[in-house]
């Protein structure tokens, strides 16, 4: 039996909403500590990693592990039923072919229950090595958000370049090209919130190419967290990640483009 | 001409 419970459903909402657009379906690996989720874009550049800790629902049971085989689209139907304020339990049955979604108002006058069919997903999982990266950057998700959507329109791929003093996002297409680049807070700004910095960590300068449209969609997920961090190092997968305060993260890994 | 690579290539199957 496994079972589980979130005060703000919406949160799972949003999880789910992060994820549809870049993978169809996928298995939500559910055991003692969490809930895991592993998928990639049908062109395999992109790959989408969720990791739920326990400790982020308010009941969590899992007697055995379970597979749950979910089809993004058809879920995202059910959650559209949820309230924004409503508590979202989940449950299934260790041998199960469906999964209940039971939505819940704050002073319980509402209740609604969902059964989706669960799938079998043969799915390779991948394994992600932890990985020194060269260049880590803190921002805020919604700055983030607006380079990726604001260059997008200039052209189709981005080239972030990092030094210690900044990060420089530059794009070049038909009509012309542009750059944007974001200074590295000062350390001995003690006013104002963490979140809106600009934190640089850098062992090494670095440079990479990625697809706009991708990092678009990983911005999906702005409604998540405050910040995003974005990991890069030399010819390997640059890292976008949303931590959500003690739920756990989404990360997004994007291979990057290079001159052929 | 820039070219995109497939992720499978950094990422070993478990």
């Amino acid at each position: 039996m496994f079972e589980c419970a979130l005060i703000q459903g919406e949160l799972f909402r949003k999880l789910i909403a992060s994820v549809q657009d870049l993978v169809q379906d996928g298995n939500f690996m559910c055991d003692a500590n969490g809930i895991s989720l592993q998928g990639m874009d049908s062109s395999h550049v992109a790959l989408v990693a969720l990791a739920l800790k326990k400790e982020g629902f308010v009941e969590y049971r899992c007697d055995r592990d379970v597979t749950l085989g979910i089809n993004f689209a058809n879920l995202a139907k059910m959650l559209k039923c949820m309230g924004a304020k409503d508590r979202l339990s989940i449950r299934a049955q260790d041998e199960g072919d469906s999964a209940s979604f039971v939505f819940e108002s704050e002073d319980s006058s509402r209740v609604s229950n969902f059964e989706l069919k669960l799938m079998q997903i043969d799915q390779e999982q991948l394994g992600v090595p932890e990985t020194q990266y060269k260049a880590v950057i803190r921002m805020p998700s919604s700055e983030f958000q607006r380079i990726c959507k604001d260059l997008s329109a200039i052209g189709d791929t981005v080239s972030i370049s990092v030094t210690k003093e900044a990060v420089k996002f530059s794009v070049g297409g038909d009509i012309g090209s542009g750059d944007m680049s974001l200074r590295q807070s000062e350390s001995g700004d003690v006013d104002g919130d963490d979140s809106e910095k600009v934190m640089i960590e850098l062992e090494e300068p670095v440079q990479q190419n990625f697809a706009l449209r991708y990092l678009n969609n990983f911005t999906k997920a702005t409604a998540l967290s405050k910040t995003v961090t974005l990991s890069l190092g030399t010819d390997m997968p640059l890292v976008t990640e949303y931590k959500m305060d003690n739920l756990g993260s989404i990360r997004y890994y994007l291979a990057p483009k290079i001159d052929e | 001409h820039i070219f995109q690579i497939n992720i499978v290539l950094f990422f070993s199957t478990k």
